[in-house]
């Protein structure tokens, strides 16, 4: 270990070999969870359906290639800070006949340090029937004083076929990213008569997504006259 | 800049890969498989300090010559990062979200004398 706080890789190189390289170890450990703000190491991930994992990747790719064509595509700054770009699969959570709770959850880590560019909820419809069906998304965040969900916005849809449907969903993600508890939850109501309006299996490459873009906080910097 | 090798003492710069795997990490690191996690070692004695095309700004370069010249205040130079590049990483939060990031100047490219 560097005495009197010099740099971190000092002390390493007047230690037996073996050692050196734990000493190396413990320290690339340590730098990259420091640089992902993470306390520990995050436990064993459920990795997400192979099938929904590729679907979300092709849609991703298709949108960033439809953003590069339009004119007004948002150009990112080169501000020089670091960026993430953060892939979310739905949860299931209570349904009914005729509506169904998806949860969505960001990491403290991510949500603490950084502010949201854009963000993009991602639904696949299997319309049953032909013709307009009305639909309605509404997003709900839970409520700071107590057990209950606040509508946070409320859309209204004209479903005419089967396929996907992207929502920007930016603004309420970003009013949630300042939050303790940085999640929300998507509900789905559909006609009576069209059945849940979600993929039978999580493992359905149907399965519904939030693509989110944001940026490290710039650091306040302190200017003295 | 300069790669360590066999006995060179001079600044220099030393390679170190980590396997993920060998740490245990690859379950939630699913790209890249390893981080390049160089690092700068080796002397920088006084005529190295600022040699042209080093890491020196014109502030340093001129600092460099005032110490030269006057042996009484010769320090050395430290031998540190000339050139980095950003590891570019992605993994699984602790909700299992996919997270792409690039984290900049985590990679040393290359060493030389301040």
């Amino acid at each position: 270990a560097a005495k009197g706080g010099g740099c971190p890789a000092c002390g390493v190189a007047s230690l037996a070999p073996g050692a050196q390289r734990d000493a190396l170890l413990a320290l690339a450990k340590q730098s990259i969870l420091a640089k992902l703000r993470l306390p520990a190491r995050p436990s064993a991930p459920r990795p997400p359906a192979r099938g929904a994992l590729l679907t979300a990747l092709r849609r991703m790719r298709a949108q960033r290639s439809d953003a590069a064509a339009s004119p007004g595509m948002m150009l990112r700054d080169g501000t020089g800070l670091q960026e993430y770009e953060i892939l979310s699969f739905a949860e299931a959570g209570s349904s009914t006949p005729h509506s169904v709770r998806l949860h969505f959850r960001f990491s403290q880590e991510v949500a603490g340090s950084t502010e949201i560019l854009q963000a993009t909820l991602y639904l696949f419809w299997a319309a049953p029937s032909p013709g307009a069906q009305p639909v309605t998304v509404r997003l709900l965040q839970p409520d700071p004083e107590g057990p209950n969900m606040t509508v946070a916005s409320e859309i209204r849809l004209e479903v005419q076929r089967s396929g996907w449907t992207t929502l920007d969903i930016g603004a309420a993600v970003r009013s949630l990213f300042g939050q303790d508890i940085p999640r929300f939850t998507v509900e789905l109501e559909v006609p009576e008569d069209w059945g849940s309006p979600l993929p039978s299996e999580r493992s359905d490459s149907h399965w519904p997504f939030v693509v989110a873009q944001a940026r490290a906080r710039t650091p306040h910097r302190v200017h003295r006259r | 800049g300069v790669d360590c090798g066999g006995d060179s003492r001079m600044c220099c710069r030393q390679e170190f890969f980590v396997d993920f795997k060998e740490i245990g990490w690859e379950d939630w690191i699913i790209q890249p498989e390893g981080y390049h996690m160089n690092y700068c070692a080796g002397l920088c004695p006084l005529h190295m300090a600022g040699a042209p095309g080093l890491a020196a700004s014109f502030h340093t370069a001129v600092l460099n010559r005032i110490k030269a010249a006057s042996a009484a205040a010769a320090v050395d130079s430290c031998c540190v990062p000339t050139q980095r590049r950003p590891l570019s990483l992605l993994y699984y939060d602790r909700d299992s979200n996919i997270v792409k990031t690039d984290i900049p100047d985590m990679i040393v490219d290359a060493c030389g004398c301040t």
